[in-house]
């Protein structure tokens, strides 16, 4: 790099100047939120506080999506009622020493809104841990080394549920112990949908599963707290 | 680009010019998602006696160009510098293709003072 390319990477808080290797879609999130920023009248634009996300009405001038890296848990016997078992894992080790993480939102998205299909109004349980201690051979984590963050029934007819995760994402930086989650899904426990159509075509419609992303908001100290010292100058 | 494009009435008056710049030209396309560039912006030109409203001077400004007129060689004329400026946001993708929206405060000259 020459020596201007770094001084200007550093200003802009980069330490290297990134080289993607598969780059993906932008995700939709990311992309209304800077559109709507593009967009704003220039007169009023020196008004939009670059250091506050007011999409979430929270501090920050960084918001980043992360892939979910984890991989489903195949049990061998299937256990009643459980349609879907995966491990969950965001790697949050590219957030900078200097940042400051102010909100996480996970987001479990389906293939489609199911508002007219054969499963609507059947209700689903889902349950979200926090993993505390990696069990051996990736096999799901037992009860203790678990612990129970999320358990909510729902009916399938949203396209994405969201579930706010600062506490644990906040966890997971302050003691460097990021071993993940567990999610759960399954049928809830009324006995006729499970007679009737039998779990497996009640399952069916949680396979349009699509994906889990963690949307993540820092604050970058540098950044944010300079320009506030030389606008209060 | 940084060429020169005087706005729409060529003076030496301190005002903002344009400068575009262009992401690419500083080989950035294959990382940064959008914008391709920005209007940057810069400030420019003179600040004389007297100052003029519409020159955004600090009361100190007024004080130096009245000094500069009367000892030109011992005290110069007051700096032409950006007093508003806006923010612009980067999508990129950082080293582990994750997706990342930062905004950056301070990044557009919109108005220029001495």
């Amino acid at each position: 790099l020459s020596l201007q390319e770094s001084l200007l990477l550093k200003s802009l808080g980069l330490s290297t100047k990134p080289s993607p290797k598969t780059p993906g879609p932008v995700p939709s999130v990311l992309w209304r939120i800077f559109q709507k920023r593009k967009t704003l009248p220039s007169t009023n634009k020196d008004l939009a506080d670059a250091c506050r996300v007011e999409e979430f009405n929270v501090p920050g001038n960084i918001i980043r999506v992360f892939a979910d890296q984890g991989h489903f848990i195949h049990n061998g016997q299937p256990q009643r009622l459980l349609c879907l078992q995966k491990r969950l894992y965001f790697n949050l080790s590219v957030l900078e020493e200097g940042e400051h993480l102010t909100m996480a939102q996970l987001e479990i998205k389906f293939s489609h809104n199911s508002y007219h299909t054969s499963s609507q109004g059947q209700v689903f349980e889902l349950r979200l841990y926090q993993t505390s201690q990696m069990s051996l051979r990736g096999m799901p984590s037992h009860e203790h080394s678990r612990k129970l963050l999320v358990e909510q029934s729902f009916a399938r007819l949203h396209k994405s549920l969201l579930f706010n995760l600062s506490g644990v994402a906040k966890d997971w930086r302050a003691y460097s112990r990021n071993l993940g989650l567990i999610l759960e899904i399954s049928v809830s426990d009324g006995a006729s949908a499970v007679a009737s159509g039998g779990l497996q075509s009640l399952c069916a419609s949680i396979d349009s599963f699509l994906d889990t992303s963690l949307l993540v908001v820092t604050l970058s100290q540098q950044q944010c707290k300079a320009s506030r010292r030389r606008r209060r100058r | 680009r940084s060429a020169y494009y005087p706005l729409v009435t060529p003076s030496n008056l301190c005002k903002p010019r344009r400068l575009y710049i262009s992401f690419s030209d500083v080989g950035w396309e294959n990382w940064i998602i959008a914008p391709q560039g920005y209007m940057a912006n810069y400030c420019l030109g003179e600040c004389p006696f007297p100052l003029t409203a519409e020159l955004n001077s600090t009361n100190h400004a007024i004080l130096q160009t009245m000094v500069h007129s009367l000892d030109p060689e011992g005290t110069p004329q007051p700096c032409c510098v950006p007093v508003r400026l806006s923010p612009i946001s980067i999508l990129y993708y950082d080293n582990d293709d994750n997706v990342v929206l930062r905004h950056y405060e301070d990044m557009v000259v919109d108005e220029c003072g001495c």
